[in-house]
């Protein structure tokens, strides 16, 4: 399940 | 390569201050998780990058080459969309704490950092060819994550609501200067309006 609040986007 | 294009030129006509005080802001909200998460080198590297231009963008626009500066067609009411993007990001968000409240914030804000740049050309009617690269650039940059969100969604689950819909309007807003850079820039013509 991705962690929504680690933004790994830019 | 708008903060290369001042620096080369000396000149920042044609850029909308305004709409590179709103990206320094963007990326100064959104980038506050480098105190926090670690990503990747890459990551880490962009996000500096990002926050090193807009502000040297905004230096060199406000300060260095403020007599070149076209403040007088630069006026379009950022409090005009920054009061109802805080607004938002304080309504709509996936948590209620400072960090990722700035965030969305960010998030909402880039979607709609580019109307007085945008509305800077409608009202002088051209841009100069490396302005519209730049403009072209940024869309692009956008426009491409809605493929990746895409890909990510089936691949790895990944779905950002918020990212997703942003994403969108942001390249909704660019798709009328798409238009007339296809059509225009890429055939070899400046791009200008008419009157």
């Amino acid at each position: 399940e991705y962690n929504v609040y680690q933004h790994d986007e830019l | 390569i708008v903060t290369f294009k001042i620096t080369i030129s000396f000149i920042a006509l044609g850029i909308s201050g305004k709409s590179q005080l709103l990206f320094a802001l963007v990326f100064t909200t959104r980038y506050l998780d480098l105190f926090t998460s670690f990503i990747s080198l890459y990551n880490t590297s962009m996000k500096l990058i990002y926050i090193a231009c807009s502000y040297a963008t905004v230096y060199l626009i406000y300060m260095k080459f403020k007599a070149t500066y076209d403040g007088n067609h630069d006026t379009f009411r950022v409090e005009f969309l920054i009061v109802p993007v805080g607004g938002l990001s304080f309504l709509v968000n996936h948590d209620f704490s400072p960090l990722e409240i700035l965030w969305t914030f960010s998030i909402y804000l880039e979607s709609v950092a580019i109307l007085p740049q945008l509305f800077m050309i409608s009202k002088t009617g051209e841009a100069e060819t490396i302005t519209t690269h730049y403009l072209f650039f940024l869309g692009l940059y956008r426009a491409l994550y809605l493929v990746n969100w895409i890909w990510r969604y089936y691949f790895e689950g990944f779905f950002d609501l918020i990212a997703v819909v942003a994403g969108v309007v942001q390249t909704v807003l660019y798709c009328d200067f798409f238009y007339l850079y296809v059509t225009k820039v890429l055939k070899g013509k400046k791009l200008s309006l008419p009157a």
